[in-house]
């Protein structure tokens, strides 16, 4: 038996949101201390990591480990029915053969419920190394959001350049080449700081699309963490509040 | 020209 009610249910609309364009078919995994999923792209460049802590649900119970797989997109198509001030409950049986999603808004007392069928899914679950990132950036989400839309019309590639002085974001297409350079910045307004922890640079390539496709999670994070290290894919983290991380993984363009 | 890499080589099948 496994049953979780978060009282935010928008919280779980915007991670939906925040992963469906990048994976199709995922495998939820339960346990009895939270929920977590893994699972690429289907061309194996990104990958989508999520982990929600049982201490952020109001309730939640699993008895014990249980895999649920679901096709993100109707996922998607149920967390429409659920409006933004929802709390939402999940539940499911045993060798489920379904999901049921319960939508509750105590103000309105409208009640939705829909059980979404399980699929089984063939997954390939990849061992991510620990890895000492020698550059890890902090910055407002908002504006890492912007930059990488506005570079994506100039260039499909972006060169990340990371040095104890700054982070830069350079651009070379048929229009020109420029950089985008933001210093190490904790000045006492906390969202427009910047935070630098390099101990060693780094140089590397990335394509743009699927970093705007990781910023859909900027509404989940005041700040983004870039984590990178020269020889390892680039990380992008959103901490959700009080609930657990969403990171996305994307190997690195490498030049001939 | 730049080629993209895919995280299999960066990560070890579970």
């Amino acid at each position: 038996m496994f049953e979780a009610k978060l009282t935010e249910g928008l919280i779980l609309k915007k991670i939906v949101e925040s992963i469906k364009d990048i994976v199709t078919d995922v495998n939820i995994d339960i346990s009895p201390s939270g929920i977590s999923l893994q699972a690429m792209d289907s061309s194996h460049v990104a990958l989508v990591s999520l982990n929600l802590s049982m201490d952020g649900f109001e309730h939640y119970r699993a008895d014990t480990n249980m895999v649920l797989g679901v096709s993100i997109a109707n996922l998607a198509k149920v967390m429409k029915l659920a409006d933004n001030n929802d709390q939402i409950t999940l539940q499911a049986d045993q060798e489920a053969t379904h999901l049921k999603i319960i939508f509750e808004n105590p103000k309105t007392e409208r009640t939705t419920e829909f059980n979404l069928n399980l699929i089984t899914i063939d997954s390939e679950h990849l061992a991510i190394p620990e890895t000492e990132y020698s550059s890890v950036v902090t910055i407002n989400s908002g504006e890492f959001s912007k930059i990488c839309k506005e570079l994506f019309s100039l260039s499909e590639t972006v060169q990340i350049t990371t040095n104890t002085d700054y982070v830069q974001f350079s651009v070379e297409g048929e229009v020109g080449s420029g950089q985008v350079r933001l210093g190490h910045n904790d000045s006492e307004k906390k969202e427009d700081q910047t935070i630098l922890e390099v101990s060693e640079s780094v140089q590397q390539q990335f394509a743009i699309r699927y970093l705007n496709m990781f910023n859909k999670a900027s509404t989940l994070s005041s700040f983004t963490r870039l984590c990178l290290h020269q020889e390892q894919p680039l990380v992008v983290e959103f901490k959700i509040d009080n609930l657990g991380v969403l990171k996305y993984f994307l190997a690195p363009k490498i030049s001939d | 020209k730049t080629n993209q890499a895919r995280l299999d080589c960066f990560f070890n099948q579970g």
